[in-house]
């Protein structure tokens, strides 16, 4: 329950529907995440050996490094994983399907996305490395029938994370946030090749408060 | 930890006035991951004249703040009272913070911290 009085007015200036909780044991700080920050954090540019390059001015409500608009940044892991039964032994022929589950729920009705950047990891195994031909994507609503696949993304290899801008796809821009974003993926071998396995999946979504910053688009004075 | 008023209590001319917030003194330092604390400031002073004249880095300029001065030096008692003594410039700071969803979130905060004081 939200402590009453000027703290509850505190967090929700903060951005918080309530108390915060604390930090998960468990969550490492993804190294993007850092970066931003980084990149953010003006006092540390100014004052620190990271000083933005002279002459460059950080704009409010913009996230350079991804070159959006926007002034809230969440790394949101996937729910699905726990879930997720182990896979079967990489073989050749149909390769399994992957159910990724993520909750939005922190995010307001007002936010605007501005991006939301589905981010898959491989776990590296020889057999799959260097698949000639290489991959591809496939992203589907969870329980959709096998016709709504709503993205396909060639992949040309799996050694790097493998990145799917889902607005515009998995769900339509200029649209709130749903409260989970359920999604079912698939990685088919172009050639006949072992299946791939999913070590991690996550989606970096970047959204814009038009309560805190102007509408894009408003026109420049 | 603010910087002692200095100049005898909030006397002295009205400028910016150290003031660091830690996140560990507020009970946040739990959930938020970076920084551990910003530098916010604050303005304390004066607003008589000259002070009023003296606009941060610009050139003394006549305007409503040097008007009340003006008058409040002519007449002390009178209602107007002083300028006073707020933010002229202040910029933002990025916070990263766990959510209670586990999502790690990166939060700008537009007007955070105090750059320059000014009489208003």
């Amino acid at each position: 329950p939200a402590p009453p009085g000027p703290a509850a007015a505190l967090l929700q200036a903060l951005g918080f529907p309530d108390v915060p909780r604390g930090a998960p044991k468990s969550r490492p700080v993804p190294p993007v995440m850092w970066r931003l920050f980084r990149r953010r954090d003006h006092q540390e540019a100014r004052a620190g050996p990271r000083r933005t390059p002279l002459g460059t001015t950080l704009r409010p409500c913009h996230v350079e490094e991804l070159g959006v608009a926007g002034n809230i940044v969440r790394h949101v892991p996937d729910r699905g994983a726990a879930a997720r039964p182990p896979e079967p032994a990489s073989a050749a022929g149909q390769c399994p399907e992957w159910t990724v589950v993520f909750d939005l729920s922190a995010v307001e009705p007002a936010e605007r996305p501005s991006q939301a950047r589905l981010e898959l990891r491989f776990a590296a195994a020889e057999a799959t490395a260097g698949t000639a031909g290489g991959w591809e994507l496939s992203v589907a609503p969870a329980g959709a029938g096998p016709g709504q696949v709503v993205l396909r993304q060639a992949v040309p290899a799996l050694g790097m994370p493998v990145r799917a801008e889902l607005l515009g796809a998995a769900w339509a821009r200029n649209t709130s946030a749903p409260r989970s974003l359920r999604l079912t993926l698939a990685l088919r071998p172009r050639a006949p090749a072992a299946c791939a396995s999913l070590a991690e999946a996550s989606l970096l979504l970047v959204t814009l408060d038009p309560r805190l910053c102007h509408p894009l688009a408003r026109p420049r004075r | 930890e603010a910087e002692p008023a200095g100049g005898g209590g909030p006397g002295g001319a009205c400028r910016a006035r150290r003031l660091y917030v830690s996140f560990r003194e507020v009970g946040w330092h739990r959930w938020v991951i970076a920084p551990r604390g910003f530098l916010a400031n604050y303005c304390q002073g004066k607003c008589g004249l000259p002070a009023a004249l003296s606009e941060p880095g610009g050139t003394p300029a006549l305007n409503h703040a040097v008007l009340r001065a003006l008058m409040h030096a002519a007449a002390p008692s009178a209602a107007a009272g002083l300028p006073c003594c707020v933010p002229a410039r202040l910029s933002p700071i990025s916070v990263l913070f766990f959510d209670n969803s586990d999502n790690v979130v990166l939060r700008h905060y537009e007007d955070m911290v105090v750059d320059e004081c000014g009489c208003r």
